[in-house]
Parts: structure tokens; sequence; C-alpha cells
């Protein structure tokens, strides 16, 4: 374990528990892709599929839980809680999932480290992790309002991705360990994803005004 | 065996 990844896991654990606190305490979701949650929910049920099968660690089986639990009661907060759906904006959360699931689903069977089903569907995960945040960026242009919250949940969950890839590299050069190729690309094809994100997000942050992203 | 050790991280 080094810093660059415990940086990242705690700037992603952070950002899951900034957005269910938010949707707890304000009971509201405005804002809140949820086609972008569950899709989330589904990275983490497909690349942890061997949470009970091979432990490698407390912390990696606690986090695991944690990511697991928390991406399942957001979706739950937003599809069934009586007054947080009432704040759902179903017309305007229009990204159709299968866009983003089928496109990973058929590179992960095509392009894979071995062709197994656990290794498939982790190799999905990752695909689908580096585009998941496509519906709640959609929505943020179309509502071109970003409340505080949301607006940090975005930034802290580029900036885990952004750490990762730092931790690659760290990781490259100190260990016989190599990170392969696929987890290189996906890894930084999310994090040029919110690149533009983070363009104008330092850019309302340092001129202090309010976040718009361009239509 | 080139093991994925990747699976370590989360």
């Amino acid at each position: 374990m080094n810093i660059f990844r415990l940086a990242g896991d705690m700037t992603h654990l952070f950002s899951v528990l900034v957005l269910l606190l938010k949707i707890h305490t304000i009971k509201s979701c405005a804002g809140i892709s949820l086609k972008t949650q569950e899709l989330y929910a589904l990275v983490f049920t497909t690349r942890y599929l061997d949470i009970f099968t091979d432990f490698i660690s407390l912390y990696n089986t606690v986090m695991k839980l944690i990511f697991l639990g928390s991406s399942f009661s957001i979706v739950w907060y937003i599809r069934r809680h009586k007054i947080v759906r009432r704040s759902y904006d179903k017309d305007q959360d229009t990204f159709r999932h299968y866009f983003l699931v089928i496109p990973c689903l058929v590179l992960a069977v095509f392009i894979n480290h071995k062709f197994t089903f656990k290794e498939v569907m982790w190799t999905f995960s990752l695909y689908l992790e580096a585009v998941a945040i496509l519906p709640q960026l959609v929505l943020l242009q179309r509502t071109r309002n970003i409340d505080n919250l949301t607006g940090q949940y975005v930034f802290l969950l580029g900036a885990y991705r952004a750490l990762y890839i730092l931790n690659w590299i760290y990781r490259h050069f100190t260990e016989p360990h190599y990170v392969h190729w696929i987890t290189w690309i996906a890894g930084v094809v999310q994090t040029l994803l919110y690149a533009d994100f983070f363009y104008y997000y330092f850019q309302s942050w340092k001129n202090n005004e309010k976040l718009q992203l361009p239509a | 065996d080139t093991k994925i050790d990747q699976k370590d991280e989360l």
C-alpha cells in the first residue's frame, strides 16, 4: 500500500460518503444522476465478485463492503425513499444505461487478460467505471446548475482515479508488479473524461463564482 | 504465472 493508493481510496470513500450524507441529511437528490449511481453499483458488484473467495486484507474487505453498501443505499434512497425520490429529475436524467453497459461488455469479452468469467467481469467493471460518470456530467450540463456538494462529489471522484494513476506509476517503478495496460487505459480515459469538468471547476473556484458548465 | 496482483486494489 503506498500513499497514492491510500489517498486515492480515502478520496473515493469520501466522495461516496459526501453524496450519501448529502442525500440523507437534506433528503434531496437534486442534481444527482440515478443512472450514474446505478452504474457504480454495477461496477462494484462486478469488480468485487471475489470478495468472499479471495481474502486480501481486512482493509480491502472492509472498503469493498463500504463501497458496495454505500452505492446500493444511494440507489435505494433515490429509487425508494418517499421524500428523496420526489427530488429526482427523471425527465432530465435520460442517459440510456445500455449505451454504456453493452459496449463495455463487448469490449471486455474481446479485450481482457484471461478469458474467464471473473476476469471478464473484472475487466468489464474497469471499462464501465471509466464511463459511468457520463450520465452525471450530461445531467450537470443540462440542468446547468451545480450545487456545491455535487460539484465536490464529481471532483473527488475524478481526483481518486488520478491518484490511482500515480499509484500505478509508483508501483510500476518500485515493485516487480506491473500494471496491466487495460488498467492503465481505462484509468487514463476515466481521468480525461473528468478533465474538462476539472477545468470548469477550478475556473469557478478561482473566480469564486458559481460553477457553470458550457451547454 | 503472472498473477494479476492488481486485485489487491479496490
